[in-house]
């Protein structure tokens, strides 16, 4: 003689949880995400380009899942001088499953140091799991506006893969992508580096890194910077990243628990 | 019949007299309590990455709207939410036989999936999809 409502209610037990059940709910939960610990990144920030990016990208999902009904919390966005995420990316999206940015590894000042006329860039993709296949990938470089006098001018910004090790003998070189470039240009550049993510992928040995030089009208190598190119000092919201879409190649199953 | 070997064994007009004598009782007994029974339906349910303390590592969402399925799959099946055919068969053989065969169970029918961006112990950033992470539907199974 009592109402559903209170037998609904009653089957819940309403308490706090204690520290223990607490820590193997948080496990429970990372192992339907996916992940073997809670990941503890040691420096970050959540206003560097890279996260800025992927927040876009999870927007541009958010707001196309919202007609279907459900919702669910949108953060406070950090805004920012102009889009990053270009028609293309949306597509490459549509199509993964997983999207992953990658911090460039080459320290400002060990760059500064060996190159004035080329920029190196290290990208570890050791940490991708297994079962995904990359269907895109991109190297992104901010261009700012550059001074006055260059205005006028056009740059060629060529991105090669490296083939061998700088220790061993003459660096080889592989051209990837060239664009060209106006001095009064500003925005995010984008190179193609779905060949070359697929092949470190599959042979990591051969992640030897990426070398970006930049050429003027006459064909003389210039410090990249002249033509407003962010490669290691500037803002954190203008560093170069690289950016790779997967799709899951196979079923996984979680382990029994 | 919940018994298979049995129930083909009886007389055919036999369990048709028996549903439907159990569906008027049924009836009967529903008017009589007076009370309207709380049918399968989908509930709030938000789980919060902030209060796991997860905030540090995921960026977003702060949390999801999950929702869950919760009441019962009483007669009459129809008015309340997606029952299956199957459901509404076992809800009339449970009242013939209520100790062997159960109420179907309140259930997703439908589900969604969420979106999670977080960083890794490299402080690289991954955005994964996550299937059947939501409800949108629920209904008698």
């Amino acid at each position: 003689n009592f109402s559903m409502d209170n037998e609904v209610r009653s089957s819940f037990i309403q308490r706090r949880l204690r520290s223990q059940e607490r820590r193997e709910m948080q496990r429970e939960i990372l192992s339907i995400l996916g992940l073997p610990h809670r990941p503890r990144p040691h420096v970050h920030t959540k206003h560097n380009a890279a996260p800025m990016f992927m927040l876009d990208l999870y927007n541009t999902i958010s707001t196309d899942a919202e007609p279907h009904g459900y919702s669910y919390y949108k953060p406070a966005l950090p805004t920012q001088a102009s889009p990053m995420v270009t028609s293309q990316d949306s597509r490459f999206l549509d199509d993964a499953d997983m999207v992953m940015s990658f911090v460039n590894l080459v320290e400002q000042d060990q760059d500064l140091l060996h190159q004035q006329h080329r920029r190196e860039f290290r990208f570890d993709l050791s940490r991708i799991p297994e079962g995904e296949a990359v269907t895109a990938a991109e190297f992104r470089i901010y261009k700012d506006f550059v001074q006055e006098r260059y205005e006028n001018e056009t740059f060629i910004v060529s991105i090669y893969q490296v083939l061998q090790a700088p220790s061993n003998s003459e660096v080889e070189l592989l051209l990837l992508d060239q664009r060209d470039i106006w001095a009064a240009e500003e925005g995010w550049l984008v190179f193609d580096l779905t060949p070359t993510s697929n092949l470190w992928l599959v042979k990591p040995e051969q992640n030897l890194g990426l070398q970006l030089v930049l050429e003027d009208s006459h064909g003389h190598r210039r410090n990249p910077r002249l033509a407003g190119l962010v490669t290691g000092t500037g803002p954190q919201d203008k560093q170069p990243f690289m950016v790779a879409f997967f799709k899951a190649s196979e079923v996984r199953f979680r382990s029994i628990r | 019949s919940a018994h298979g070997s049995k129930g083909r064994q009886s007389n055919r007009s036999k369990p048709q007299r028996t549903v439907q004598d159990a569906l008027k009782a049924v009836e009967a007994a529903t008017d009589n309590l007076g009370f309207s029974k709380e049918g399968c339906k989908k509930h709030e349910l938000y789980v919060s990455f902030r209060d796991l303390g997860w905030q540090d590592w995921i960026i977003a969402p702060e949390g999801y709207a999950a929702y869950y399925c919760e009441g019962e799959c009483a007669f009459p099946l129809n008015s309340y939410m997606n029952a299956t055919n199957h459901a509404i068969v076992q809800t009339l053989v449970h009242f013939i036989n209520p100790e062997t065969v159960p109420k179907p169970c309140c259930a997703p029918t439908q589900l969604h999936g969420i979106s999670v961006l977080y960083f890794d112990d490299s402080s690289n950033v991954i955005l994964k999809k996550y299937r059947n992470m939501v409800v949108r539907a629920c209904g008698c199974h």
